[in-house]
């Protein structure tokens, strides 16, 4: 097992234990910059840990990233580990992260669903939702991004506790969901949301329950542009950006939907590599590669989220 | 431990409406146990389901019958899998 975190393989996949050994390392080695909140546990009792990239101040603004929401997607969480090693690296160093952090504070939640992470490493490679049983059904578990209470309940979400995208009995019904939206309520000073998934190269903004544009959406799309064309100058992937509804499908009780239901401006979601060649098996090789293009994209976000603060 | 053994990842192309709206319907087909990993949305986006290795026959008449377009995205979905532990596991050695 790696001891440090510079010893951390990240062109890897690991396990749920090595991530959260990555994060205490990370923690330890740079106890000025990040500390470890546990803001929950999963419905199996793991911890819901949200790493806080902080140079000090009380409630100060912040930008929310979180991985791993959909278990299956493991090029999520293995691009959260670059990314906080990315930021511990580039602050003091890199300018434009240096101003970011000076004035905000970075919140990043690496593994959103720890119970369905660990069952795609022990027991189903292909499994999406959480674990939490279901009464009255033999299938397991909840779409966790369809569980927010944002449009929930109407189309753009099952009903089957047996679809990959069953929305649960009652929004926030999940211990990992709930617990996000009770951490962000009571910090109240959440000025973005980036949530991250895979696969199909998409950066995507609200809304995905209904075909109405959001009221920040030529803001939105703009700088959405912004990001994929500074994602793209890396290794040249093309994205496509602009509402949920719109590029992907309807989605109802989605994370970004709540997020700007609740006053968050910058809530995007990224669908990371691949087109579609290895889809949920993206080869460990392509992880440093994927983490490096969407850091700019996440990058050009932040800066300008940081120039133009609300 | 659940395995994918001979099951296929499929690659959908709808060339118009009608044939988006045919997919659609198989997408929606329980019996068959698919697992959309890329919905269908509109004609320019191909679909990506994971077909069982049992209903691997059905889908390919269902969509070959009605001139649905197709590609084998991953041949054996299990034999990647088995290169990704093997190489989880070397990496952890």
């Amino acid at each position: 097992a790696a001891k440090t975190t510079d010893d951390f393989d990240y062109a890897n996949y690991h396990v749920l234990d090595e991530i959260y050994s990555f994060q205490d390392m990370l923690v330890a080695e740079n106890p000025t910059l990040v500390s470890k909140i546990v803001i929950g546990q999963s419905y199996e009792g793991r911890p819901l840990n949200v790493l806080k990239f902080s140079t000090g101040g009380t409630n100060r603004p912040a930008i929310w990233i979180d991985t791993g929401i959909h278990s299956r997607e493991w090029i999520t969480p293995a691009s959260g580990a670059w990314f906080a090693k990315k930021i511990v690296l580039d602050y003091g160093h890199n300018p434009a992260l240096t101003a970011i952090l000076d004035k905000m504070d970075i919140l990043l939640e690496m593994v959103v669903n720890p119970d369905g992470y660990h069952f795609t490493h022990t027991s189903n490679r292909m499994w999406r939702k959480t674990r939490k049983p279901n009464p009255g059904s033999s299938c397991v578990g909840v779409d966790p991004n369809r569980n927010w209470d944002a449009g929930f309940g109407t189309a753009g979400s099952s009903g089957n506790p047996c679809d990959e995208t069953y929305r649960g009995p009652t929004a926030h019904s999940e211990s990992e969901i709930k617990s996000i939206v009770d951490f962000m309520k009571a910090h109240g000073n959440i000025k973005a949301v980036l949530s991250i998934h895979s696969y199909s190269q998409m950066l995507l903004y609200p809304y995905g329950y209904t075909s109405t544009s959001a009221k920040d959406q030529k803001e939105l799309h703009e700088l959405a542009k912004k990001a994929i064309t500074d994602l793209a100058s890396l290794y040249g992937t093309a994205y496509r950006y602009g509402s949920m509804i719109n590029i992907i499908y309807q989605a109802s009780g989605n994370t970004i939907d709540w997020a700007y239901n609740q006053g968050i401006k910058y809530s995007y979601t990224f669908e990371l590599r691949d087109t579609g060649r290895y889809g949920f098996i993206l080869p460990a090789n392509q992880i440093i590669p994927t983490a490096k293009e969407t850091w700019l994209a996440l990058m050009a976000i932040m800066e300008h989220i940081n120039a133009n603060t609300y | 431990k659940k395995t994918f053994v001979g099951d296929q990842v499929l690659r959908v192309f709808a060339k118009d409406e009608v044939q988006l709206t045919v997919i659609q319907d198989l997408s929606e087909m329980k019996q068959l146990q698919l697992d959309v990993w890329r919905g269908p949305t509109d004609v320019a986006t191909p679909m990506d389901i994971r077909v069982p290795f049992h209903s691997l026959m059905s889908v390919k008449a269902y969509l070959e019958a009605r001139d649905v377009q197709y590609t084998i995205m991953i041949k054996d979905l299990q034999a990647d899998i088995d290169k990704e532990e093997r190489q989880m596991q070397r990496s952890s050695y």
